[in-house]
Order: C-alpha cells, then structure tokens, then sequence
C-alpha cells in the first residue's frame, strides 16, 4: 500500500470520526444531510458483499467493518436518537436522493468488469459514491451557520477522494496491470463536485472568517 | 476469461 492510498484511508477515517464526534458528543447532526448518509450506508452495503468472501488483508477487513458500522449507525442515529434526531434539519434536506439510485444502478447494468451480481453491485456502489455527496453540498449552501465541524467532515472527505486520485497516478505506474476506469472516472467525477466546495473552505481558511456557501 | 485485477481498495 502506498502513502496516498493510506493518507486518503485516514482522511476518510478521520472524516467519520469527525461526524461521530459531533453526533455522539455534542448529540447534534445540525447542518448534516440525512440523504448522504444514506446513501453511504447503501454504497458501503453493495461495494462490501465480498467482505466474507473474499480475504484481502486485516487491515481491508477491519476498515470495511468500520465504514459498514459507522455509516448505518450514523443513520440509525439521524432517524431514532431522541436528541439527535430533533436536530436534523430537514426543511433544509429535501434533495430527491432516490432519484439518484435507480440511474446508478442502470449504469451500473450497462457499464461494469463483468456481468455477475458482485461486480454489477460493485459498479453501482461506486457510481452511487460519486453522487452521494451532492444532497450534502446543497444542504450546505442551504445552512447559514455551518459550524466548524460540518465544515471539517466535508473537508475531510473531500481530501480522501483527491488522495486517491493520487494513489491511482501512483499504482498506474508501479502496477501496469492495475486499472479501474470504472472507478477512475466516477472518481474524478466525485472529486470535481467538491472543488467549489474546496475554494470557499480554504478562502474562509486564509481569510480567518465562517465558511458560507453562495447559494 | 481474464482475471480482473484486485479490487483492494476501499
């Protein structure tokens, strides 16, 4: 495993427990988009069918158990917490996130590394991932407060998507045989949803003052 | 038919 792979492993992981920090200790999802979330927990549930069938490393085990459980128990929190739940701001959360699924998974039919369940599922999830952001980034420009640690978790997640662009450049050259389009493009595209995302983050970053978004 | 190349990553 290169450092990319692993720096774009830890941002992710620190962009969960950023989300968690903030749902679990100060009990608030305020500025969170539910939508996300739970397409998340639908990639993670597709991409991971493998996870006891097939033997990578601990490592790749123990991180998908950890994506699998964080994302469907940030759900679970989202919709059933008594205190959680009454901070979720759902006037403001009104993306049509399934509208998002059904296209996914026919381009997934149409366009995967071979016709069988698990790679269609495979394809749909990291279709689906690419997109999956989107009901967040307009809840955010939605939000006239966005506080320090929404702003953190997007940020994170964002910067694991361009680490692993940087993995895939790495891997194209020191593995000949290693190429994903499929991921490739869906990544790139994911990557580009957050640039607008990025200028406004780091703006507000040098110029000291709250992150907002232009609606 | 070929073997695809491991899907190793997250």
């Amino acid at each position: 495993m290169n450092a990319f792979r692993l720096a774009g492993d830890m941002t992710h992981l620190l962009s969960v427990v950023v989300l968690l920090l903030k749902i679990h200790t100060i009990k608030s999802c305020a500025g969170i988009s539910l939508k996300t979330q739970e397409l998340y927990a639908l990639v993670f549930a597709a991409r991971y069918l493998d996870l006891f069938i097939h033997f990578i490393s601990l490592y790749n085990t123990v991180m998908k158990l950890v994506f699998l459980a964080s994302s469907f128990s940030i759900v679970w929190y989202m919709r059933r917490h008594k205190i959680v739940r009454r901070t979720y701001d759902k006037d403001h959360d009104t993306f049509r996130h399934h509208f998002l699924v059904l296209p996914c998974l026919a381009l997934a039919l149409l366009i995967n590394e071979r016709f069988t369940f698990r790679e269609v599922m495979w394809a749909f999830s990291i279709y689906l991932e690419a997109v999956a952001i989107l009901p967040q980034l307009v809840l955010l420009q939605r939000t006239r407060n966005i506080d320090n640690l929404t702003g953190q978790y997007v940020f994170f997640l964002g910067a694991y998507r361009v680490l692993y662009i940087l993995n895939w450049i790495y891997r194209y050259f020191t593995e000949p045989h290693f190429v994903h389009w499929i991921s490739w493009v869906a990544g790139i595209v994911q990557t580009l949803l957050y640039a607008d995302f990025f200028y406004y983050y780091i703006m507000s970053w040098k110029n000291n003052v709250k992150l907002e978004l232009p609606a | 038919t070929a073997s695809l190349p491991a899907k190793d990553e997250l």
